[in-house]
């Protein structure tokens, strides 16, 4: 453990409290996209399964825990508690491009050809894109709420930061992990824009909304 | 140098 894995593990928990709170708060999920909730909920499915299988320390095993549980339940307030206020019209990407693609990758590019460590590989390359349907849903709209955009910039943070980790244990531990790494730096990459916006606008104190 | 992986991380 490096300060910089555990500020991302802190920095992804808090982006996901963010968002449950925001929707139990309000009441309604207005903005989020339930598709990228659904993707995340499969990453932590098929990442996690090793639950079952070894056990790493108490901090791992409680972490994954609650963040699948966490995904669980923010799939649960988007579709059934607070369904009435989703707004699918606008929640229009097609996750099975996204899906297909990124399983047949999975199959075909892996440390090693079993099921458990496919459908790692898969939770990674999947968490790598899982949060395009949220951004194609704020292009769309054209605007974001102030405290959905700190969630995801926890999320996006979370990722940059397992990057500096990944550093740090290349160098300290002899650790090299290419498919997280060339994934992770994909995520980070795909949050920049974003980045740039959150920082010029919302840390300013203006709404962030995109010229149309 | 060995570099090795293991999936120890979340």
């Amino acid at each position: 453990m490096n300060v910089f894995r555990l500020t991302g593990d802190l920095s992804h928990l808090a982006a996901i409290i963010i968002l449950l709170l925001k929707i139990w708060k309000s009441r309604s999920c207005a903005g989020i996209s339930g598709k990228s909730q659904i993707l995340f909920a499969i990453v932590f499915t098929t990442r996690y399964l090793d639950l079952l299988t070894s056990f790493i320390s108490i901090y791992n095993t409680s972490m994954k825990v609650i963040y699948i549980g966490c995904a669980y339940a923010t799939v649960y307030l988007i579709y059934m508690k607070f369904r009435a206020t989703y707004d699918g019209n606008h929640d229009s990407f097609r996750v099975e491009f996204l899906v297909v693609p990124v399983g047949g990758l999975a199959v075909l590019v892996n440390h090693d050809f079993s099921f458990l460590e496919i459908l790692w590989t898969f939770s990674i390359y999947l968490e790598s894109v899982a949060i395009l349907p949220q951004l194609f849903m704020i292009s769309k709209t054209g605007e974001a709420e102030t405290i959905t955009t700190h969630y995801l910039f926890c999320l996006g943070l979370y990722r940059a930061l397992y990057l500096l980790n990944w550093i740090w244990r290349f160098y300290f531990e002899s650790f090299f992990d290419m498919i997280a790494i060339v994934a992770g730096v994909v995520q980070t990459v795909l949050y920049c824009d974003f980045f740039y916006l959150y920082i010029t606008k919302v840390l300013k104190g203006k709404k962030l909304s995109l010229p149309a | 140098r060995e570099f090795t992986y293991q999936h120890d991380e979340l």
